[in-house]
């Protein structure tokens, strides 16, 4: 149940992210502190985002700027899991190319950044 | 569970395990916070530091000195000396309303506005905390104890607020004894949050709205896991008889027929969900499929492509209303007459079609799941005027002092 909550929350935060980033026609930089500043600070959500920000932002930026949606963007991340056998879960169409080389092409962006291997765990937590 | 471990959290997490209400000083299990199970869920405590004073209390000396019962009516009249709660309340049927059920009796509701970029603002977060602290629930606005006007859209027409227009006495005389993923199996965890004295209180009315859970689970063999007719009987007795030690004498239990889900697939499953509506690009059927596959769907058998398991699961619940029908004619308890209500969300569709409008408006559009806070008012309507014909003993006679309450006591203290 942690485990596709979390793979969830991702999916839907990268997914408003993006939209927040077209509809102002901003960088995803822009509107991730955008969202971030919508949130209330009682209980602390908008600082939880900020940490948010702090921990995947840069990686989250790199992989939006491919235009990646929040399916690829949230296995890349390792918050959305593979289990081998089972289907690959998605909410987005699958791209053209299938979904397993858009994972690859998308863990390439991110595979020089470690931001990935130690964070996921607390991210996992925070959602 | 591992937030529950840490010591600021413990409380709040114990409170939504019990269902009582986290603030309550003098733990008579009613409150003057209103969420985290406060006035949201039950009427208001008009004093939180005497236990003998809390909403539907049969008043005490006629509540000539103190509002006994919260429901705003009290002292005497200086020209004959009679207290004004016997003036006006004594002998007209005064009485409560309970409700016992699951999230669409909690009223579930996720905001729109919360999924979508456009018109995102700071605003549209301001309700989370207060959402979060209601487990997002909104009780206050729903169909069995909605009091407050609505402003997540729709309007309020709730169960509570005819009764205390019929009888201006049941002022703050309501319970939501609902929580989120209730059923027939796991009510026993939080019916004993129940307050109801049955020496000290008034009757009252108890609605048992589980109308999905027992078939809705998110297992992929989901009929396996689905409540059966034999376990449904067992279960609601088993309430029935818990009830039957705690409600006062006079009291009545409406069990109501479970929901036929399929309406919920056929109505919106090609239509977009919100997360999609920017760029035309996830429906229903997507995000359903998507939490399939995450093993998170709410109801493997209604939310489905599957037209077959839709089908079975709406056979299930149609034995399992049944087995509630059963117990409403042949079982009889010493504090209470049941009743039992059938189709209310079949015949909230009719009702909304009849006013040329369409049925993805009764269904709430982040979860596509929960009836929408439309569904609730127009339901509540229904069962309102549908107990008035069939059991003009339900909800007692209307009250012919209400206009001199209105007169002499006004708003009678509020929510």
């Amino acid at each position: 149940l942690r485990k596709s909550s979390t793979c969830i929350g991702c999916v839907l935060l990268v997914s408003i992210t993006e939209q927040l980033a077209q509809v102002h026609n901003s960088s995803i930089q822009e509107a991730m502190v955008l969202l971030c500043s919508y949130l209330p600070s009682e209980p602390n959500l908008s600082g939880i985002c900020a940490l948010l920000i702090e921990l995947f932002g840069s990686d989250l930026i790199k992989l939006l700027n491919y235009k990646l949606n929040g399916d690829i963007v949230c296995h890349a991340l390792k918050l959305c899991n593979n289990v081998p056998g089972e289907p690959i879960c998605h909410l987005y169409q699958t791209p053209k190319g299938g979904l397993k080389r858009a994972f690859k092409e998308a863990e390439k962006i991110v595979m020089q950044s470690n931001t990935v291997m130690k964070n996921a765990d607390v991210i996992s937590d925070v959602f | 569970l591992k937030l529950c471990s840490l010591p600021i959290l413990r409380s709040i997490c114990e409170t939504m395990e019990s269902s009582v209400p986290l603030e309550d000083f003098d733990h008579d299990n009613f409150s003057f916070f209103p969420t985290l199970r406060g006035y949201h869920w039950r009427g208001r405590d008009c004093n939180d530091m005497d236990k003998s004073v809390y909403p539907g209390k049969r008043p005490k000396d006629w509540d000539a000195l103190e509002d006994s019962n919260c429901n705003g009516i009290w002292g005497f009249d200086p020209e004959d000396g009679i207290p004004y709660e016997k003036k006006f309340c004594d002998g007209t049927d005064a009485k409560g309303i309970i409700i016992i059920g699951d999230s669409a009796a909690a009223h579930f509701h996720i905001p729109m506005q919360w999924l979508s970029a456009i018109n995102m603002s700071k605003e549209t977060f301001a309700d989370l905390p207060l959402a979060l602290s209601n487990e997002l629930d909104w009780p206050q606005f729903s169909l069995y104890t909605g009091f407050q006007n609505a402003t997540i859209g729709g309007w309020t027409k709730s169960l509570y607020l005819q009764l205390r227009k019929w009888n201006r006495c049941n002022h703050r005389d309501y319970q939501n004894i609902a929580r989120n993923g209730g059923s027939s199996h796991n009510v026993y965890q939080y019916v004993e949050s129940l307050a109801r004295n049955q020496e000290l209180d008034k009757p009252v009315v108890v609605f048992y709205a589980m109308v999905g859970n027992d078939v809705c689970n998110s297992n992929q063999d989901t009929l396996k896991y689905m409540t059966t007719p034999q376990e449904m009987k067992s279960n609601v007795l088993t309430t029935l008889e818990y009830l039957d030690s705690r409600l006062p004498n006079g009291s009545h239990v409406v069990l109501v027929q479970l929901a036929d889900g399929r309406f919920l697939w056929d109505s919106i499953h090609d239509r977009y969900h919100p997360i999609g509506q920017l760029n035309k690009n996830v429906k229903y059927k997507h995000v359903y499929n998507f939490l399939s596959c995450l093993k998170i769907n709410p109801c493997e058998g209604w939310m489905t492509e599957n037209e077959t398991l839709r089908n079975l699961t709406t056979e299930r619940a149609d034995q399992l209303s049944s087995v509630l029908s059963e117990i409403a004619s042949s079982y009889k308890f010493k504090h209470f007459k049941v009743f039992y209500f059938d189709n209310l969300y079949q015949k909230v569709t009719v009702e909304w079609s009849k006013l040329g409008r369409e049925p993805w408006e009764l269904i709430e559009p982040v979860d596509g799941f929960h009836p929408s806070q439309i569904a609730s008012a127009v339901g509540a309507e229904i069962i309102w005027k549908e107990a008035l014909l069939k059991w003009p003993e339900l909800f007692g006679k209307e009250n012919a002092h209400n206009k001199e309450i209105t007169a002499k006591f006004a708003d009678q203290g509020g929510h």
